[in-house]
């Protein structure tokens, strides 16, 4: 479970960075 | 973040190095090719880590994104990086300027680093574009010859051969 809640947590930080780099191009 | 910073790059993201040292070369001269640039990277870096996640990748790509928003912050008043279209437009001119260089030294037969160089910067800038979409059939096959130009001409010079 620690496994997969550290993937989890890495996916929603890699989908963070990729909404915050969208965010830039349509600002 | 200091540039430095910028350049202590995890391993399996080393292929971002090129453009974030074009990146570099450009941040006086031209901010906007600077910042596509840098855009760039960090694209390539999110589908890197996609593949290979780890815990340095993602302290480089956040340090890169907080680079990329401090530039769009200080180029607020850029009336090109405020227009898709027109920063489009803005780094082609640049890459292909750089092409033209390296293309007619190499037509008169001028073989030298600076002419090597260009040609190395203009296919990284026309990688760059890509960031506006897929390139038109014209920008591909001048990204392609800029490409194979650098392989071809560093080939010669390893065998002390003269380019043709």
């Amino acid at each position: 479970t620690t496994a997969l809640a550290g993937a989890s947590a890495a996916s929603m930080e890699q989908d963070e960075l990729s909404q915050r780099l969208q965010q830039l191009r349509n600002q | 973040m200091a540039n430095s910073g910028e350049l202590e790059i995890p391993p399996k993201l080393k292929a971002v190095r090129p453009y974030l040292l074009l990146a570099r070369d450009h941040d006086k001269r031209d901010p906007v090719v600077a910042f596509f640039c840098r855009h760039y990277a960090m694209e390539t870096a999110l589908a890197l880590d996609k593949q290979d996640k780890s815990p340095d990748n993602k302290i480089f790509l956040s340090g890169l994104m907080d680079r990329l928003e401090k530039s769009k912050e200080d180029l607020r008043s850029d009336e090109i990086l405020s227009n898709e279209l027109a920063s489009q437009a803005h780094v082609e001119t640049c890459a292909s300027k750089i092409f033209v260089y390296a293309d007619n030294e190499d037509r008169a037969g001028r073989f030298h680093k600076a002419m090597l160089k260009s040609f190395y910067k203009s296919g990284l800038l026309f990688d760059v574009m890509q960031t506006f979409g897929e390139l038109s059939e014209d920008l591909q096959k001048t990204r392609k010859y800029a490409k194979w130009k650098v392989t071809y001409i560093t080939g010669c010079q390893k065998r002390g051969e003269t380019p043709h």
